[in-house]
């Protein structure tokens, strides 16, 4: 464990919280994709099946059980309790498009051709990914509220951290791994154009909206 | 297995 592994960790956990909190407190989840949710437990459902077959620590049980926990949660409030103020028309985006990809990639590229480990390929694909209906009804309405703003900016965030973690690793443990690191590219560079939003515009208290 | 580690990404 190095300092970027444990800040990336908790900018991820520190995301989902804000997310939560949000839906609760305004009883709404208006501007928040169900699509870019159901596709973050899908990553966690099949990423953390090593629950039942590894132990690692207990630091990495909990934090996998939090991931699922809350993202179950997220998904609950959103199709059941607050259901009335999901705002499905504007979550347009085809999540097909997202998923056949990502089964084909993690079938072709992967380390080890295992069910579990085919999975673990799939997660981290999808999980790159995932965001993207979520960035899509962003553009479509134009904007975010601020909270949906800090989300979005600690969900990036944490990939980046990430990948900091796999420099420092690769440097100081000679260790990599090639899926996770162009994974984490791709990710945060899907986000780039919403942190450059998120410093100029909304750090700056205005609201973020997408020039017209 | 082998190649992921308690030092991966979660």
């Amino acid at each position: 464990m190095n300092v970027f592994r444990l800040a990336g960790d908790l900018a991820h956990v520190f995301a989902i919280i804000i997310l939560l909190l949000k839906i609760w407190k305004t009883r709404s989840c208006a501007g928040i994709s169900g699509k870019s949710q159901v596709l973050f437990a899908l990553v966690y459902l099949t990423r953390y099946l090593d629950l039942f077959t590894t132990y690692v620590s207990l630091y990495n049980s909990v934090m996998k059980v939090i991931f699922l926990a809350s993202s179950g949660a997220t998904v609950y409030l959103m199709y059941v309790k607050f259901k009335a103020t999901y705002d499905h028309n504007h979550d347009s985006f085809r999540v097909e498009f997202l998923l056949v990809p990502c089964v084909l990639l993690s079938l072709l590229i992967n380390h080890d051709f295992t069910v579990m480990e085919v999975l673990w390929t799939f997660s981290i694909y999808l999980e790159s990914v995932a965001i993207l209906p979520q960035l899509f009804m962003v553009s479509k309405t134009g904007e975010a509220e601020s909270i949906t703003s800090h989300y979005l900016f600690a969900l990036g965030s944490y990939r980046a951290l990430y990948l900091l973690n796999w420099i420092y690793r690769y440097f100081v443990e000679s260790h990599y791994d090639l899926i996770a690191i162009f994974a984490g590219v791709v990710q945060t560079i899907l986000y780039c154009d919403f942190f450059y939003l998120y410093i100029t515009k909304v750090l700056k208290g205005k609201r973020l909206q997408l020039p017209a | 297995t082998a190649q992921h580690d308690e030092h991966d990404e979660l």
